[in-house]
């Protein structure tokens, strides 16, 4: 019967199973997860992909232990704000960063180990009434803030112990920033969404704003996941919480919208749609890798989407162990994380 | 997609609009 729960079910016709459960993790001394990632490591000259779970008050380091099976490292308590969520630093080792605060992000962390006191420790980054914020390549961190008067965009480059080693203002749009995403194939490039439905693109290494593009009216409150550069036209992955169904496609999970940079036009290419039958809509906060996302459903069930095809992939319902809480791609292509409110996770191979 | 669409599409956007826009 557990396995059979397990299994995920695929609702695309006859095919080789996209998502096989590799291991699980319960955090047993978790009363409520609020997130779950993974983080390179390196100790004793071994680089691993480690698990990072995420409670109100804590946050543990998991390192893999033959077979299948994790291990906690080490746990940081941080009793002072609740942990909203773990900011993912793509190719960056030995860090894990994270966001804290109330209803809004009031401050972020980074969490690590210092070997020159042989001891974990975490050191305070940036603190503000912070909008958004992501974790670009090259240990970088792009955050949105808002006083009464002004918004601050800032990218800041984090040292390997913890430290922030340069500061570089980008230039504020008019409306609040609610998402970034890193631009694959333009290192120098950032793109973001905003409240006013525009998707907003900066140069980072002169803090210019480029363009300021329009996403339409019937697609309210987009949150932008991944975006691509190809061929002169810029791609981006965009998720639409709010938008209500529509006959044609029902309920949109993500769109893959094709924009123009120098026209600011732009034409939508893929629609990822829940499929009909699918019990629930989907919680704002799905994840996005290469070119596959993931969404946790109001059922309690994880729906995977291969979004340049448009097509749903796969689903893991909820079990009589509870549902689905969490989705979160693991780095470096190793699978996907599904992780439940009672501190347990499951790590999927795709 | 095509240029009726999207307009005259440039290879080189990311140089062209970083030396347009205002510093």
């Amino acid at each position: 019967d557990v396995s059979e729960q397990l299994t995920p079910v695929l609702l695309d016709g006859p095919r080789e199973e996209s998502l096989q459960l590799v291991s699980e993790l319960q955090d047993s001394s978790c009363s409520c997860a609020v997130d779950v990632s993974t983080v390179w490591w390196e100790a004793a000259g071994c680089r691993e992909l480690r698990v990072v779970t995420a409670s109100e008050s804590a946050v543990s380091l998991w390192e893999p232990l033959a077979p299948a099976c994790w291990g906690k490292v080490y746990t940081w308590h941080l009793g002072e704000m609740p942990v909203i969520q773990i900011v993912p630093l793509p190719d960056t080792c030995n860090l894990v960063c994270v966001a804290l605060g109330e209803l809004e992000i009031g401050e972020i962390r980074l969490l690590l180990y210092s070997s020159e006191t042989d001891s974990f420790k975490h050191s305070l980054v940036k603190t503000g009434n912070i909008k958004a914020v992501v974790g670009l390549k090259d240990r970088r961190l792009v955050s949105s803030s808002r006083t009464m008067q002004e918004q601050q965009v800032e990218m800041v480059s984090l040292s390997e112990t913890g430290g922030s080693k340069d500061r570089q203002t980008l230039m504020p749009p008019e409306d609040t920033v609610t998402a970034f995403a890193e631009v694959e194939g333009l290192r120098e490039a950032l793109v973001g969404t905003t409240a006013g439905n525009s998707v907003v693109v900066w140069n980072l290494k002169t803090g210019q704003l480029l363009r300021k593009m329009h996403v339409g009216y019937s697609y309210p409150a987009s949150i932008c996941h991944r975006a691509y550069s190809d061929s002169g036209l810029l791609f981006v992955v965009l998720s639409h919480p709010l938008a209500k169904e529509s006959e044609s496609c029902g309920s949109p999970a993500f769109r893959v919208v094709a924009f123009n940079p120098c026209t600011g036009r732009s034409v939508g290419v893929m629609f990822s749609c829940l499929p009909p039958g699918c019990a629930g809509r989907q919680v704002p906060g799905g994840d996005v890798w290469d070119a596959v996302g993931a969404a946790v459903l109001t059922s309690g069930a994880v729906a995977v989407w291969d979004l340049l095809r448009g097509q749903f992939v796969a689903v893991l319902p909820p079990g009589p162990a509870g549902h689905w809480a969490l989705a979160r791609w693991a780095g470096g292509g190793a699978g996907l994380l599904a992780g439940r409110r009672d501190g347990t996770v499951h790590l999927y191979r795709y | 997609c095509s240029e009726s669409d999207l307009g005259p599409i440039s290879l080189n956007w990311f140089e062209e609009l970083s030396t347009e826009a205002p510093p």
